[in-house]
């Protein structure tokens, strides 16, 4: 899914 | 995963660190707004709880793990440890940070990516560590004494932010020009506020005199 999405960061 | 966000995280952390060495190594908490860590433990909170739905690295979840305990910890000890807690200014630390937490969620209601529980936590989380360090902040200027630890301590959450903002141009240009103005305008907000922090500290360290803010 797009980054916006997943929230990689801390 | 690029060199700026890293950075950035291991400054955080680090910030951290310095903070709980500070406390456990002196015992006390003079310097300290407690008001602000409890700011801290709520950004953890409401932002980390896909902590236990969505895996996404091994570090990251390390990593989540450990900014909710040191913030509770910090909490705790400046609450409840019977020698910290007597070293607490409290009749210093006097900023209404439940306006901060009201005003964060209201901005999160109105401006989100989705209108849903998560998505709201989560901006709601990025708007109020943006204005977290306001509290410490004027806590440092009434209290004169600001001792290194305590400085260092400010210094390495002001930076941290703004090696996000780096991570984040890195990232708009290397990763598809996706805009996430929530972080960036927060970001920016929060890196903004520590700017006369940075000024003066720098001032200080320059002239070799013990850091103070003008009232």
């Amino acid at each position: 899914d797009s980054y916006a999405e997943k929230k990689d960061e801390l | 995963m690029n060199a700026f966000r890293f950075l950035g995280d291991m400054t955080h952390l680090f910030s951290v660190l310095v903070l709980l060495l500070k406390i456990y190594a002196t015992k006390s908490c003079s310097g300290v707004s407690r008001k602000t860590q409890e700011l801290y433990m709520v950004v953890f909170v409401a932002r980390y709880m896909d902590l236990f739905t969505d895996y996404i690295s091994l570090y990251n979840s390390v990593m989540k793990v450990v900014f909710i305990t040191s913030s509770a910890a910090i909490v705790w000890c400046m609450r409840r440890h019977p020698q910290v807690r007597r070293t607490y200014d409290r009749d210093q630390d006097t900023f209404r940070h439940v306006v901060l937490v009201a005003a964060s969620f209201v901005l999160a209601l109105i401006f989100n990516e989705r209108f849903t529980f998560r998505e709201i936590c989560w901006a709601f989380s990025i708007y109020l560590e943006a204005v977290a360090i306001l509290p410490q902040l004027v806590l440092l200027q009434r209290s004169r004494n600001v001792d290194n630890l305590t400085g260092q301590y400010v210094l390495f959450l002001g930076a941290y932010r703004a090696f996000y903002i780096l991570n984040w141009i890195y990232r708009y240009f290397t990763e598809g020009h996706t805009s996430r103005w929530i972080p960036w305008i927060a970001g920016l907000v929060q890196t903004a506020l520590y700017a006369d922090f940075f000024y003066y500290y720098f001032l200080s360290w320059k002239n070799n005199v013990k850091l103070e803010l003008p009232a």
